[in-house]
Formats: structure tokens, C-alpha cells, sequence
């Protein structure tokens, strides 16, 4: 039975145009995943890459794809559990930051904290040298384009976003 | 939102969760992803699970750790994995989906929403799916 990854894209509206690619994003994202476990990597460090590919991936709501917050703005939450030490690691509203996740997994080896939110965030990736990335690099066309779709009075962002229940 | 769960050829679990958060949300909001026991929680004697959905209905049922207490107390990763859904569902009308895995590696992707993407690697087999009931196959 062991090894095994699972990875998800996120629940909720996936328009009909948009879903091939969020099929094929998980996919390849569970195969990077299970290349990690098969080559002797630890479950931390498989979930690590599986979720890395996943903010690289334009097609979702994490790093690169992100969401913008009500300013037009990226700001993103990550975190990372280790199992065996109950060990944990977050940051909350970093922003500039290509991928989240290895910051939160920086956050469980480096400090004795369990999460780190904003500036701080970034302040400690620059101490890491973690690269800022222009916030720009961060944002779509979609996602800009759901933004200005949900600015408008009547709109329902969480239900745009959630879709309905299943 | 985007997260993995992994159990290792050592029965070692971990979670991860990533997130640009709710569509124009308030500037500061934090959601339920960088909150232990919410956007996720790993223990190599239960499991591991990842959490999606709308953050501040899963925050209030803290449903990764509630899934857990529910494998603690015998349920199967798909049974505790809806009974945690379910919770969310008819507490606070909250609509998510989560991944969860079992030290014996034992796996499920649920969700209440209409669709959630996922994927799981095993044995040289590769599932993966995007509505509900869906589950297709391919060599990895």
C-alpha cells in the first residue's frame, strides 16, 4: 500500500474550459509527488514538490493563479505538518513569494514559532533568501478578471467562488 | 487552494496546504490554511489530511482534526472523511473538500462542492477525478 500521495486542485466552481487543465494539474503534480517517495524522499518532502508544482500552475487559487484580495492584491497562507514530530510550519498574507509552501516548511525547520504572518513573513524569506518575485508575476488574466467580476455591489464572492453544493 | 497528503515507504504522513484565499477578500484576512487543525494536521499514529473550501466554515468545525478524532475512534478515511464534511455542512452550511490518508496508506479525496480536482499516485497507478463519484484510472 505505501507509498501514496494525494493532491487536490481545490474545491469548488471549476468552469468547463478550465477543467482539462486542472485534471492535468494534479496529475502531474501526484506523479512529481510519487517520484519523490519512489526515488527515498520523506512524505514531507513529496508534499513539499506535489504542492510547489501545484503554485507554479497558473490554472489554481496558490501562488502563481492566486485569488486577489479586495485592493486587487495577492496575499497567500501555506502550511506544512510532519507526522512523525507533529512538527508544523505556516506564514499568513506573505506576499511576493512564488511559493508559499517552502516558505511554511522553512518557518517548521528554522524557527520555534508555528506561523509567521505578513512583513514578518517576508522579512524572515529575505533572511532565508527566499527571492521576492514582483507581485505582478503572481497575477492572471482570469484572476484579475474575477476580480473585477465580484467588485460589483450585488456580487457574491464566496459563492462565485465556491459554486453550489454538491 | 492547493494540498497534498503523503504516507512513506516508513509509514511517515505529512500535509501541505497553499493558498491565495477567498475571491476579494478583506485586506489581513487570514483563512483557514495556515490554521493547524484546519487547513490541515498530520500524525504518523492517525493520519494526514489536507482541507479546501470556504475557510471560515472550516475553521469553525476545525474540520482536519475533527476527521482524525473520527479514524481514532475507528472510522474508515472515507467514512471519517464524510462524517467531517457532513458536520461542516449541516453546522454552518459550509461547502469544502479534503484529501486524508491512513499510516497503512489507506486514501480518499470527498468533497460536498460540485467538483474538486484531484489526483492520487499508488502502486505504479495513477487516480484521479474531478466531479463527484468520478474516478478514473491510468498507469503512472
Amino acid at each position: 500500500m505505501l507509498p501514496v500521495v494525494v493532491v487536490h486542485g481545490g474545491a469548488g466552481h471549476v468552469p468547463r474550459e478550465r477543467s482539462e487543465m486542472s485534471i492535468s494539474g494534479v496529475c502531474s503534480a501526484a506523479r512529481a509527488g510519487y517520484a519523490v517517495l519512489q526515488g527515498g524522499g520523506s512524505s514531507m518532502d513529496a508534499v513539499v514538490e506535489a504542492v510547489s508544482q501545484l503554485e507554479n500552475n497558473p490554472s489554481f487559487n496558490a501562488g502563481c493563479g492566486s485569488v486577489l484580495n479586495i485592493n486587487g492584491d495577492v496575499e497567500m497562507d501555506a502550511f506544512v505538518m510532519d507526522g512523525k514530530t507533529l512538527g508544523n510550519g505556516a506564514v499568513s498574507t506573505v506576499r511576493n513569494i512564488a511559493n508559499p509552501i517552502q516558505l511554511a516548511r522553512l518557518v517548521m525547520d528554522k524557527t520555534n514559532h508555528a506561523c509567521l504572518t505578513a512583513e514578518g513573513a517576508n522579512r524572515f524569506a529575505r533572511s532565508m533568501g527566499v527571492p521576492e518575485v514582483p507581485q505582478e508575476s503572481l497575477i492572471t488574466e482570469y484572476s484579475r478578471w474575477r476580480w473585477k467580476q465580484n467588485l460589483e455591489p450585488d456580487a457574491n464572492p464566496v459563492e462565485c467562488q465556491m459554486g453550489k453544493m454538491g | 487552494t492547493v494540498g497534498a497528503v503523503a504516507v512513506d515507504s516508513e509509514g511517515n504522513v505529512a500535509c501541505a496546504t497553499s493558498t491565495g484565499g477567498i475571491l476579494n477578500k478583506m485586506e489581513g484576512r487570514v483563512g483557514d490554511t495556515p490554521c493547524i487543525g484546519c487547513g490541515g494536521y498530520a500524525d504518523n499514529q492517525i493520519g494526514a489530511v489536507s482541507t479546501t473550501g470556504h475557510g471560515e466554515a472550516i475553521m469553525k468545525v476545525v474540520l482536519a482534526r475533527l476527521i482524525l478524532f473520527h479514524m481514532e475512534q475507528g472510522q474508515s478515511v472515507e467514512a471519517a472523511s464524510d462524517l467531517g464534511l457532513a458536520c461542516m455542512k449541516s453546522r454552518v452550511a459550509g461547502l469544502g473538500g479534503v484529501i486524508t490518508v491512513d499510516p497503512q496508506g489507506h486514501w480518499t479525496a470527498r468533497f460536498n462542492s460540485l467538483q474538486m480536482a484531484w489526483a492520487a499516485a499508488q502502486s505504479d497507478t495513477l487516480h484521479y477525478g474531478l466531479y463527484a463519484g468520478e474516478r478514473f484510472t491510468q498507469s503512472i
